[in-house]
């Protein structure tokens, strides 16, 4: 473990907490994407298998199991509880195109054949893709509530820290993962757009708004 | 190209 994979842990953990809260708090989910949020159950749960077959350590069991935990409480009060206020007119992006093509690759480039091997490939390929449902639907209504785009700026720190993260493995313990550096690498770009808008507009404004 | 390694990383 080192800081900025640790940084980036608790950076993860922050963003997903200020969704719930927000939601919860708010007690709606208008401006969020019910299918970003259903993708990162998808991502936890084929990602964290792992949870009844091996030990890693306490951190890491109990950081999976809050992940999990909380991805599935924000999908429950997104289509459930709060389900009145969720903006499904603006939350169309075909997430079909996104897990049929992720799920291809998953069988084509891995590395190794075996289901849990498979599975988390998956859900690295998933993830780097998961947030475009919520960035495709904030440019369709135009703006953000500043909450979420204080969630969407953690989200993108967590992954960009694990870069830095590989860096540091590779060069102190010789630790190298092509999948998952290179899907770290294109989510973090896709956030490059918005961490633009957040850092020269955030302050600013009390809505983000990103031109459609 | 990857060094075989436990799955420790979130």
């Amino acid at each position: 473990m080192n800081i900025f994979r640790l940084t980036g842990d608790l950076s993860h953990l922050a963003a997903i907490i200020i969704l719930l809260l927000k939601i919860w708090k708010t007690r709606s989910c208008a401006g969020i994407s019910g299918k970003s949020q259903i993708l990162f159950a998808l991502v936890f749960t084929s990602r964290y298998l792992d949870l009844l077959t091996s030990f890693i350590s306490l951190y890491n069991t109990t950081m999976k199991v809050i992940y999990i935990g909380c991805a599935y409480a924000t999908v429950y009060l997104i289509y459930a509880k709060f389900k009145a206020t969720y903006d499904g007119n603006h939350d169309t992006f075909r997430v079909e195109f996104l897990v049929v093509p992720v799920g291809g690759l998953a069988f084509l480039v891995n590395h190794d054949f075996s289901p849990l091997e498979i599975l988390w490939t998956f859900s690295i390929y998933l993830e780097s893709v998961a947030i475009l449902p919520q960035l495709f639907m904030i440019s369709k209504t135009g703006e953000a509530e500043t909450i979420t785009t204080h969630y969407l700026f953690f989200l993108g720190l967590y992954r960009a820290l694990y870069l830095i993260n590989w860096i540091w493995r590779f060069y102190f313990e010789g630790f190298f993962d092509m999948i998952a550096i290179v899907a770290g690498v294109v989510q973090t770009i896709l956030y490059c757009d918005f961490f633009y808008l957040y850092v020269t507009k955030g302050e600013g404004r009390s809505q983000l708004s990103i031109p459609t | 190209h990857r060094t075989p390694q436990v799955k420790d990383e979130l």
